[in-house]
């Protein structure tokens, strides 16, 4: 069965695609096949992997608009990790799209369309809750939620998950939350601590009960504030290559083998 | 004469709102009229002065969908210092407003509807180039461009910059761009070096041109990492009021000098 996981929160710069990217990496080097999607019109995952958004070739768009499969639009990275890029068309994908029938489950569609011979697809969404990351909410199983520890950060968590609700009773009855996961995370920090208090204390709460957030986890993992995060895109790799014995590599290791773990267990 | 000046970067998490709050109210400080407008439906900026954007009140979104006044929506903070609030339904008006006629120059059209006793109007933006954003150049004379100084954060400059060329020659010939601040700037790290580097270079070649830019500055005063900033916003208030003595206090308020002085020598 393949795992469908959307990687989403509509505040921006909180680490959506970095973790895209590192704990794709971290899952394919255990041996698990592993697909990137970017439907970030921004194209910063595509940009991740050293791979020219403005380039001729076929990407997203062209998957939600035209009769581009995923397959063809896919570039292998390494030998178990492959990635469908965002070309800069994308963005006018959401004003395309907005008026065809079921616009929010074309992305389902076309990966339903073609058996799929990954174990986990995880989606790189842009920082808003329109329709490409309807898309995504309605073609996955679990959406992950990167979360930075800080105020303004936090407010968009309950719109966030309002959204998650309605997708699950509207379009897509499969859906629920894995998880929340901290990245940026500046140990130390009082501001921190407060957050993590706040946001385990929602979760810890709502457990049990009815919502598509009920069975959620904050990963124990957290992924601190490390510079060469944010170096390694600049060499269009990630920090398991860039620096494997840096805290962003630990950190992303340690993320894959929880998400492993907590999946196995379900 | 109104100084409009829009704050944007399609990136996220770079310091938008943080800049329009503090910057704002560095230059109230300082005796200028400044009026704060929330351009983003995420509100992130009403909640930086603790206002909550799920009140009845009227917001951004009466003011362009509606025929509510600026002035009506308008929320005074401190004698100098104004705030047009968004609301939630903000989200709505991109979609609403899509079909309009002259749908980008509905902000511009409220703003100059009534005459406006404010110094200084700053523009908060969503992390897009979609019809909000669109509104606020065409409102503005000038841009101002919080970046991040990270790789990824870099990437979008030319596409923002394409953006104001095409507003500026389609619809507001005013529209210049002021310059780049850097924002949680973390001092002694390689990449920040290069990516200022970079940025100095690129609007210095540019200088003299006849591009909406070439007469940018890259701000000297650099808005250093602090975690003050991301602190105060909790409290519903600006560093300055905050932590008057920490170095977010002390890099906007640099900032504000730095950005008088531009302004008066132009
Ligand atoms: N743990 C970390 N430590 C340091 N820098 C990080 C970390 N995680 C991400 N970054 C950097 O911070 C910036 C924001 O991260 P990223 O772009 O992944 O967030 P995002 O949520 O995808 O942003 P957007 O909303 O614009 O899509 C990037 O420049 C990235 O390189
Ligand atoms: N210099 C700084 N030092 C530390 N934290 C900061 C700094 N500037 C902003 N922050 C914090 O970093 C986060 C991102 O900043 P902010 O929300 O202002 O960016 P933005 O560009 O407006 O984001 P968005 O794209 O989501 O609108 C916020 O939590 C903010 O409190
Ligand atoms: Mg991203
Ligand atoms: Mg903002």
């Amino acid at each position: 069965v393949v795992r469908t996981i959307v990687v989403a929160n509509q505040k921006g710069g909180v680490g959506k695609t970095t973790t895209v990217a590192n704990l794709g990496a971290a899952l394919s080097a255990r041996g698990h096949k592993v697909c990137l999607i970017d439907l970030d019109p921004q194209a910063h995952l595509t940009m991740h992997f050293g791979i020219d958004p403005m380039s001729e070739r076929a990407g997203m768009y062209d998957v939600l608009t035209a009769d581009t499969s995923l397959a063809e639009a896919a570039v292998g990275i390494e030998s178990n990790l492959t990635i469908i890029p965002s070309v800069i068309d994308l963005a006018a994908a959401e004003v395309e799209l907005a008026g065809a029938v079921g616009r929010e489950q074309i992305l389902r569609d076309r990966i339903d369309a073609k058996p799929f011979a990954y174990e986990f697809i995880l989606i790189d969404c842009p920082p808003s809750l329109g329709l490409l990351t309807l898309n995504a909410l309605s073609a996955a199983r679990e959406v992950l939620i990167p979360l930075q520890p800080h105020f303004l950060a936090l407010q968009g968590l309950g719109q966030l998950l309002e959204t998650v609700s309605l997708v699950r009773r509207r379009i897509n009855p499969d859906l629920t939350v894995a998880g929340v996961v901290f990245c940026m995370f500046e140990t130390g920090t009082r501001l921190a601590g407060e957050v993590v208090r706040d946001v385990k204390e929602f979760f810890a709460s709502a457990r049990g009960g009815e919502t598509p957030w009920s069975d959620a986890r904050v990963f124990q993992s957290q992924i601190r504030r490390n510079v060469k995060l944010a170096e390694c895109p600049g060499y269009g790799t990630t920090i398991s290559h860039y620096d494997p014995s840096s805290h962003g590599a630990t950190d992303y290791n340690a993320l894959s083998e929880e998400f492993l773990a907590a999946f196995a267990s379900d």
